[in-house]
């Protein structure tokens, strides 16, 4: 039968609520062996950056939307941490799978990967609750995409290098997620990833050396 | 999810996307 939109925003609401019941907000044993493993162990800078941006997270939060509203913003984002832990465990055992090695650590010690995969669980908290619960809320505060990237201070062309993985390592997500983090992808690629301070610039420049250096310089008209 | 487009090619994964190849 159909549904308000109401009841609509909480089934989706329930839904991730559901799949996430078991999962933690601390790594599991799994993913502490995963850390173990590692030449360089990472536990402490994870938990760190956790709880670091988690206080971040929470002020901001509070900040667009209402000082009243801060832990229900910290709620949020325990939410996403949990799920953060359980996608991060799915992809390693894919990885060790794919390439029959156990030691991360230069993946694991990498705060891009950790922030973009964080920034990525909690945007599909946000997009979950969406904006249905703060009328009102002025075009200044929306926390839609790509407001998580400036709250974390991601580059968008490292959030856009989980998004696959992301999606093939968390099978819960609705349809309607895929499509809005698929949405994401297009947007960093159309236009967050072309920002002055983009990684991609430094990476094509690398691909070109590799490659040789063009005979005659492209026309300034292209 | 069967109408969003995989890109990962035969060999790819995070790994190689975060240069820990």
């Amino acid at each position: 039968p159909p549904q308000t939109p109401v009841r609509a925003a909480m089934n989706t609401i329930q839904h991730l609520m559901n799949s996430l019941a078991a999962a933690s907000d601390k790594p599991s044993s799994t993913l502490i062996s995963y850390f173990n493993n590692c030449t360089s162990n990472p536990t402490n800078d994870i938990l760190e950056r956790v709880n670091h941006l988690g206080k971040i997270f929470k002020e901001r939060f509070a900040e667009a939307v209402g000082q009243g509203c801060a832990e229900i913003g910290f709620e949020r984002f325990k939410v996403g941490v949990r799920l953060t832990y359980r996608v991060m465990e799915s992809m390693l055992k894919s990885e060790e799978q794919r390439l029959s090695v156990q030691n991360f650590s230069k993946l694991l010690n990498d705060s891009a990967f950790h922030k973009s995969l964080l920034g990525c669980s909690i945007e599909v908290v946000m997009a979950t609750y969406g904006r249905s619960a703060f009328d009102g809320i002025s075009r200044e505060t929306d926390l839609s995409f790509p407001w998580i990237l400036e709250v974390f201070k991601i580059k968008p062309y490292d959030f856009y290098k989980v998004i696959e993985s992301f999606i093939k390592a968390e099978p819960s997500l609705t349809r309607e997620m895929i499509k809005h983090l698929e949405s994401c992808e297009h947007r960093i690629m159309e236009t967050l990833a072309w920002q002055s301070d983009s990684p991609i610039f430094e990476l094509i420049r690398q691909s070109r050396d590799r490659e040789g250096q063009v005979d005659q310089p492209e026309p300034t008209s292209c | 999810c069967n109408d969003y487009h995989f890109g990962l090619e035969e060999g790819e994964g995070i790994s190689e996307l975060f240069d820990c190849d």
